[in-house]
């Protein structure tokens, strides 16, 4: 599964 | 996190702090952009809309606030403190930057990594951030000298972007499945826009000349 890519830079 | 990113992130909180200092301090604006300080109010505001509901690290949240409350107060300082806003040069300060928004708005609803709200924020913010700048570097060629506070404020948002280039190369090479294509370019192109203005910030800072753009 495409793990959810939450964006973690600013 | 990673050195290069770090560095980005401290040199791009130097940048806003060296504003607000300055605003604070001297009371003036004079060869600020306030269309540059909304371009950039209206990127943090659309890329941190995650601000509450994705939790990463307190570093992140706090970063995040820091970033959006000095946007903020700065478009606040000038636009509405009583001694500052005089100094706001708006006859020279013409760019018309919602000429920008408009098309990072329809580039984002296109090219996006994913058809949702929040995505496509994100992306518009990335977009917008890149172009952001140009209101300042225009205004900056039209009063010709700069102030070396001014100056040191768009070096070091140059530099907080080439960090991050290189925070990008590492994170490639060491996380596997790290590929953000959007962020990388969008990210390169707002580098390069500085570019120019980099070449002379330095060609002055080593002839110890003050900083003249070419009209």
């Amino acid at each position: 599964t495409t793990q959810e890519q939450t964006h973690d830079e600013l | 996190m990673n050195i290069f990113r770090l560095a980005g992130d401290m040199t791009h909180l130097a940048s806003v702090l060296v504003l607000l200092l300055k605003i604070h301090t001297i009371k003036s604006c004079a060869g600020i952009s306030l269309k540059t300080q909304e371009l950039y109010a209206l990127v943090f505001a659309t890329r941190y809309l995650d601000l509450f509901t994705d939790y990463i690290s307190l570093y992140n949240t706090l970063m995040k606030l820091i970033f959006l409350v000095s946007s903020f107060s700065i478009v606040w300082y000038i636009r509405h403190h009583k001694i500052v806003r005089r100094s706001y040069d708006k006859d020279q300060d013409t760019f018309r930057h919602y000429f920008l928004v408009l098309p990072c708005f329809l580039l984002a609803l296109v090219i996006n990594e994913k058809f949702t709200v929040k995505e496509i924020m994100w992306t518009f913010s990335l977009y917008l951030e890149a172009v952001a700048i140009l209101p300042q570097l225009v205004l900056l060629q039209r009063t010709r000298n700069i102030d070396n506070l001014t100056g040191q404020y768009v070096f070091l948002l140059g530099a907080y972007r080439s960090l991050y280039i290189l925070n990008w190369i590492y994170r490639y090479f060491t996380e596997p499945h790290y590929v953000h294509w959007i962020t990388w370019i969008s990210g390169l192109v707002q580098t390069l826009l500085y570019a120019d203005f980099f070449y002379y910030y330095f060609q002055s800072w080593k002839n110890n000349v003050k900083l003249e753009l070419p009209a």
